[in-house]
């Protein structure tokens, strides 16, 4: 009387396959910079500068504009752009001024 | 000023479904 058992739960063979080809992946493609938190490294920057400013109304993008002159003014509007569709800033008193929501 | 927190709140509102 034996039973016929049969090893069906056996072990399987999962196969790790680890990334680890790329260490450090380099950042060869010159717009394509390296997300921190989902953020590129200019919508950072462009959120850093709307969250350090001061004043009720906000940053308004000449300020931005000139404190990130080494960004072309369409990166510059992309990111904030970008930003906004995320929740991240709003425009406040006109298009031009922007808060940050993270920064209360 | 309405605009503001209009902005304000649909901003916030983008950003907490963003991080549902």
């Amino acid at each position: 009387n034996k039973a016929h058992s049969q090893p069906s739960g056996g072990r399987a063979p999962i196969g790790y396959p680890g990334m680890t080809g790329m260490s450090d992946a380099g950042n060869f493609g010159g717009n394509n910079f390296m997300p921190i938190n989902g953020l590129t490294a200019i919508q950072n920057q462009v959120l850093n500068l709307i969250k350090a400013c001061p004043r009720p109304e906000g940053l308004n993008f000449q300020d931005l504009k000139s404190q990130l002159q080494h960004m072309s003014v369409s990166a510059v509007k992309q990111a904030v752009d970008f930003l906004s569709n995320e929740g991240h800033i709003y425009s406040t008193v006109d298009d031009d001024h922007f808060k940050s929501t993270d920064a209360d | 000023l309405v605009r503001i927190q209009r902005n304000k709140a649909a901003a916030l509102l983008r950003l907490a479904a963003r991080n549902v």
